[in-house]
């Protein structure tokens, strides 16, 4: 499984109108100047994926995911939607493609599409932890995590190992 | 729960090892003391110490460090960069332990210097056989490695990302310098 | 107390303010939206405020920030980069306020995009007027601006230091290559 | 005042032998690989200006500045001298030059040398804070202040106010 795009709408920084950007190749690259955008894809990601702790993606609350306006009008509403190529099955679903959507309104409440379908929650969840997608796991190293683990002490780090456990 | 935190622990320890014996390779010239491998190739060692072994939940992991050229160390009183590598090490061998589809890092390379960033490249381009991995960075080590390449940047407001082929000027052209 | 905590609050407030603008001071081509300021430069602009006046030292301060070509927002949901800017201003103001004959910097630019290290570069180097400025980096972009420059290396199990002239040759040669 | 001068004597990664690097200029620029001993230099210097503190030169405990031996033989003491530029009388003492000396054995206590001459460290500490060379202000900026100063809450900065003043 990897991800093939990711399209946003009232997400963050990419405005009210659709974003959306082909991931080409198993190596991705992102740069930019500071403060362009690039740590909000991952989070959108995150999103995407179900991942609830707000901070893990930057902001106070969940509804500070949805475009602010910047000045202008503000988007009502946070959408993401990102496309995996499934060819692999791992994700156990026959489809070549499979398209996870979030969607979060001010209010707070998250309804969750797969393949355009709405499901529960709990439904994705299983099926993403049986393909190994997570994002409690290391497989996300968010900005500042490599310093964060390098000044940890010696009782630190039996944490660490536990917690992979 | 001993026995399973014992099994996570060798585990993580053995590919940790493997890991950093791969960062840490430098051709053989780079060597600058008398003991140097013969024609070999250089490499340091690191590896995962339990303080007590009876007392595990009571004691904590100690991270040794055998640099290049330096004899072993605590991690603690290395430096900056020599714990960032250490720490990257312990992060791939745990990814290794518990394996995904895709991984994302950003700007990983923050404190390393050239020689560890295009060591640390390689290892990840070796990544890509089995995994997808999508990377954030403002130095062109890593960048020059990836099969595609994203420049993100912020015009009237919002975020816009376009797409490019790495080459040299290309990568100058996102790194900051403002995209009209 | 609370009257020296004012005084202290209104003068790192007031040099933040003025270092800030400096930092993120654009020339007006980097302008990319409809209200840019006509010839005029652009800069950012950012303040401090306490959260309850009345009750200081059972709130906070928050600081709040106007990058170049964006609106206001609390730095806390800013970007890495965009909060390193922040921070580093608030280090400058403070020692603006309690000056010293020295300074010595440890790799203060590890997050930021080139433009903002040229400024901070530009800020460095007009400190030096008054006072000594240390800086270590691994970067050129800060280091091409400096006096003397000294390579540092690693040789049989010792710390070796070098001066040399800041020329593209040599700071290529410090910049993690091996010195034989 | 400014820094003219740094020797080292078994301190850290400097080695038994006396190293010594004269500083031109009023910015100074450093630079090399992860592992060189770049920090160590200012180690050295927080060291020389009396500060205490293991931690701020990362060390566990104060003996651990004493070089090593790195496989070999390790020194008995870490010495450092650095020479200040005094031509402005910033430091209360009618020199051009003023050199500070401070000696430390493995078993931890310090000798501190003023011009050559054994002072004691609250004569040394007096003379600098009126000079305003101190450690524990923001004039020493070390690896990872700022992502940390980056990182804190509200209440975090107003306490970092509340330590200046
Ligand atoms: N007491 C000691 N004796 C000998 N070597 C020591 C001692 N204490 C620390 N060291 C070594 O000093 C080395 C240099 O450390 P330092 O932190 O100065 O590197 P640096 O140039 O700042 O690197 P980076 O770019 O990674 O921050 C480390 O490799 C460490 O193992
Ligand atoms: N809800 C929101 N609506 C609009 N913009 C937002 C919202 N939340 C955050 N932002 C803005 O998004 C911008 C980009 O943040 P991001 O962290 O992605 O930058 P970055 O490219 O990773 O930069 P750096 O190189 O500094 O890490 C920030 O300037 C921030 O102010
Ligand atoms: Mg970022
Ligand atoms: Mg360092």
């Amino acid at each position: 499984v990897y991800i093939k795009k990711v399209e946003t709408r009232g997400f963050k920084s990419f405005g009210s109108r659709p974003v959306s950007v082909n991931f080409e190749g198993r190596f991705i690259g992102i740069t930019g100047p500071n403060g362009s955008g690039k740590s909000n894809i991952i989070d959108a990601i995150l999103f995407a994926i179900g991942e609830n702790r707000p901070r893990m993606m930057r902001v106070p609350k969940l509804s500070g995911l949805i475009f602010d306006g910047a000045g202008g009008n503000p988007s009502t509403s946070a959408r993401v939607t990102i496309t995996l190529d499934n060819t692999s099955r791992e994700i156990s679903i026959d489809n070549d493609r499979v398209t996870l959507t979030r969607e979060i309104r001010s209010g707070g409440d998250s309804v969750y599409l797969l393949n355009g379908k709405k499901v529960q929650k709990s439904t994705l969840s299983d099926l993403l932890r049986l393909a190994l997608i997570s994002s409690d796991g290391l497989n996300f190293v968010p900005q500042g995590m490599v310093t964060h683990l390098a000044d940890l002490d010696s009782d630190e780090k039996r944490g660490l190992i536990e917690e992979i456990v | 729960k001993r026995d399973a935190f014992l099994d996570a622990f060798q585990k993580i320890d053995k590919e940790f090892r493997n890991i950093f014996a791969q960062l840490t390779t430098r051709d053989s010239g780079y060597c600058n003391h008398d003991n140097c491998p013969p024609g070999r190739i250089l490499h340091g060692d690191a590896w995962l110490e339990l303080d007590n072994p009876d007392e595990i939940f009571n004691a904590g992991v100690t991270l040794f460090a055998k640099f290049p050229n330096k004899v072993e160390r605590d991690i603690i009183i290395c430096s900056g960069g020599e714990k960032t590598v250490a720490a990257l090490c312990l992060i791939l061998a745990i990814q290794a332990v518990k394996p995904a589809p895709f991984y994302v890092f950003d700007e990983i390379d923050a404190h390393l210097d050239a020689v560890n960033s295009s060591k640390l490249a390689e290892i990840l381009q070796s990544r890509t056989s089995k995994s997808q991995v999508i990377m954030i960075s403002l130095k062109d080590t890593i960048l020059s490695r990836v099969d595609t390449m994203y420049g993100v940047y912020h015009e009237r407001s919002i975020t816009k990302i376009l797409k490019f082929r790495p080459t040299e000027k290309d990568i100058e052209y996102s790194k900051g310098i403002s995209v009209k």
